[in-house]
């Protein structure tokens, strides 16, 4: 489309010689395999201590749980190395076209998992709560 | 940090000031689905057998999925951490897989009575279930209290122990009284469980009527000559509140949402 030539030109011009298996299939997917691989949407780890929130008086367990979260670049091609939602890579081919007002997909948790709270009330009863997505398993472009 | 122990550039790596850790606790607080950091009274900092009962619940529900995450075994087998109150039967398993919470009810009020006029003994129970979240449903309730081996008077005697849920009290005379019972030998050791699933429910839907339970103890001995003496709950070995820790009397309740819960913006 007549929309990103521009842009185009810019990834062409910063683009180095392929390597390996990239060879042939464009600039976009040289420039991804390079510095991009580290900023690409992945799980990072992130741990939700209830001891350094002070909270030991009132939680019997766990200590805290890896809550976890999802950060990172939805770069074209979506599917090439991620957990990418059918509406996810047609949200690229638009951003692509048009990315002054098409965002690129979100990078969001694919998979949730529960955990168990025990726990005191404020009359010293004991409660035990199954918390449904509280736990990020793996993270995709949305 | 990242998986690598590297500190995520987009992370903002600084102290949070006293505002902002208050911010976050009330965030995390309304992840949990409270309103505010509860303030417990645990008598003696150490747990007795509701929340020991309670952390053998969870420690069967987390070995359970970390059990299905590794994709080892998915079967419910009874724990067994003596003294405290166990899961004894499957059909417990069966409540805990189906529930989305379990709470365990302190016992607020425990009066020994003897009633002289009927040559009767019993002992008063309350918990208190009006901190139960909205939308929350009972699928089943449990009184549970612990007996021990009594002395050598009673040995081969059996006792039937009745449990009554207070359905209405009157101002000159006994109360009215829905009975649970069960006959045990006097020599039996272990946690007594009575359903009060239907108890239950009507002290959560209609509070005015928990007036709580009674207990009482009487012979029914094969070998005693004194069937349907009333006696009371120490002579037959029920743990009271001023017995161990592990062993005082408690409720637990099953329950199930059956409402969505939205969280409101704030």
């Amino acid at each position: 489309s007549a929309g990103g030539g521009k842009r185009r030109q810019q990834n062409r011009n910063r683009s180095t010689q392929p390597q390996d298996g990239s060879r042939g299939l464009g600039p976009a997917v040289a420039d991804y395999n390079s510095s991009d691989q580290k900023t690409a949407c992945r799980r990072h780890e992130l741990f939700v201590s209830f001891r350094e929130l002070g909270w030991q008086d009132w939680i019997i367990a766990p200590e805290g749980y890896a809550a976890n979260y999802c950060d990172g670049e939805c770069s074209f091609p979506l599917n090439a190395h991620m957990n990418a939602t059918n509406h996810a890579i047609v949200q690229t081919l638009v951003h692509l076209m048009n990315p002054e007002n098409v965002p690129k997909p979100c990078c969001a948790p694919t998979k949730l998992h529960a955990i168990s709270v025990l726990y005191f009330d404020d009359n010293s009863n004991v409660i035990l709560k199954k918390y449904k997505n509280m736990v990020v398993r793996a993270c995709g472009c949305h | 940090l990242d998986g690598n122990n590297e500190v995520h550039p987009g992370f903002i790596h600084r102290r949070l000031r006293t505002h902002e850790k208050r911010e976050m606790q009330k965030e995390i607080l309304s992840i949990l689905g409270l309103p505010h950091r509860p303030r417990p009274h645990p008598p003696h900092g150490k747990y007795n057998s509701a929340p020991l009962f309670m952390l053998d619940l969870y420690n069967t529900i987390s070995n359970e999925e970390k059990s299905r995450v590794e994709g080892i075994v998915d079967r419910y087998e009874p724990m067994q951490t003596t003294p405290s109150p166990s899961l004894a039967t499957y059909q417990e398993s069966a409540f805990l897989n189906d529930a989305d919470m379990v709470m365990s009810f302190v016992n607020l009020g425990e009066n020994e009575l003897f009633l002289s006029g009927q040559r009767r003994h019993h002992k008063e129970f309350k918990f208190n279930l009006s901190q139960i979240p909205e939308g929350e449903a009972v699928t089943a309730a449990e009184f549970r209290l612990y007996k021990e081996c009594v002395s050598r008077a009673f040995r081969n005697d059996t006792f039937l122990v009745k449990v009554y849920q207070v359905v209405k009290e009157h101002p000159h005379r006994e109360a009215d009284f829905f009975l649970l019972e069960r006959r045990l030998w006097a020599s039996e050791e272990g946690w007594l469980e009575f359903d009060i699933t239907a108890t239950s429910n009507l002290w959560v839907m209609s509070p005015a009527h928990n007036l709580g339970l009674q207990v009482s103890v009487e012979t029914s001995g094969a070998v005693s000559s004194e069937t349907g003496r009333s006696i009371g709950s120490k002579e037959a070995g029920l743990a009271g509140r001023d017995g161990a820790l592990e062993k005082q009397p408690f409720m637990v309740a099953f329950f199930k949402v059956s409402e969505v819960h939205i969280r409101s913006a704030r």
